[in-house]
């Protein structure tokens, strides 16, 4: 089973 | 006062074409260098990143930086009432921005045709994108990554995309079996436009989503060649480069078990 992540994992939210 | 007036409308209007799907509404940032989008798909999944600079408008005239908010599907379809070798100029009022005039002159300018497009307040959030040194840079025709995406859509909705020094593949595996794709890098001088280059710095082997890929690849009329940028448990960068600037997507990986 494959999990998609998350943009916001990875890139701060300023 | 801001106006922005571009000659070859039809860019303005594939670059709309290739972020309807992926977002509906957005800020366009404008200020006296350009203008800037960023905005994210409802998942949080992908991100679009788009920007004009001012020097790609003539004229390009903004007094002062304000946001023009945006529900794009309504932008789209006044844009689809620009005809293909229009010429578009955009204006607002910048100081009490309501509403963005768009006018759309024909090149023998007997026939000028003007819309105003209400504004929305959006309040997004917005992602701060590190400069990344990334493991994998790989140039190819946009043509080609389209086809491959669409092709492996075939097999599944995930893709992994493996790339080495002399070689990036693709492998899609699902119910009714595999496929996978291989492309190695050929530099024609005579075609740069075809050229397929890898620049390495480490391998690096990433799994995501055909769905969302397939929906960058709206930006192939933009330009012959798209930037892959991969690295290790990084978000996927894809770039398609124009004259007044680039838009550019970010799909963050899936992990397998």
């Amino acid at each position: 089973l494959e999990i998609q992540e998350l943009l916001t994992t990875f890139f701060v939210q300023v | 006062m801001f106006e922005a007036r571009l000659t070859q409308g039809a860019l303005l209007k594939r670059l709309l074409d290739s972020v309807k799907e992926l977002v509906t509404d957005a800020n366009f940032d404008c200020s006296e260098t350009g203008i800037s989008l960023q905005a994210m798909d409802n998942s949080h999944v992908a991100l679009v990143s788009l920007s004009l600079r001012a020097e790609g408008f003539n004229p390009y005239r903004c007094d002062r930086g304000f946001s023009l908010g945006v529900n794009l599907n309504s932008l789209n379809k006044i844009m689809k009432c620009a005809g293909n070798e229009d010429v578009i100029t955009l204006k607002a009022d910048d100081s009490s921005a309501d509403s963005l005039c768009l006018l759309f002159e024909n090149s023998s300018n007997e026939r000028v045709s003007e819309y105003e497009l209400k504004l929305m307040d959006i309040d997004q959030e917005h992602l701060s994108i590190p400069e990344t040194d990334y493991d994998a840079t790989v140039m190819m025709p946009s043509a080609e990554f389209q086809r491959i995406c669409r092709d492996l859509m075939v097999v599944s909705e995930s893709v992994t995309i493996d790339v080495s020094k002399d070689e990036i593949k693709f492998t899609a595996e699902g119910e009714l079996g595999t496929g996978n794709v291989k492309l190695k890098p050929t530099s024609t001088i005579d075609k740069p436009e075809e050229s397929i280059t890898i620049e390495l710095g480490q391998t690096v082997s990433l799994q995501f989503s055909l769905k969302y890929l397939s929906n960058f690849t709206r930006g192939t009329p933009l330009s012959d060649q798209v930037m892959l940028c991969l690295s290790d448990n990084m978000p996927l960068l894809v770039e398609y480069k124009m004259d007044i600037g680039y838009i550019r997507y970010y799909l963050a990986p899936k992990v397998g078990d």
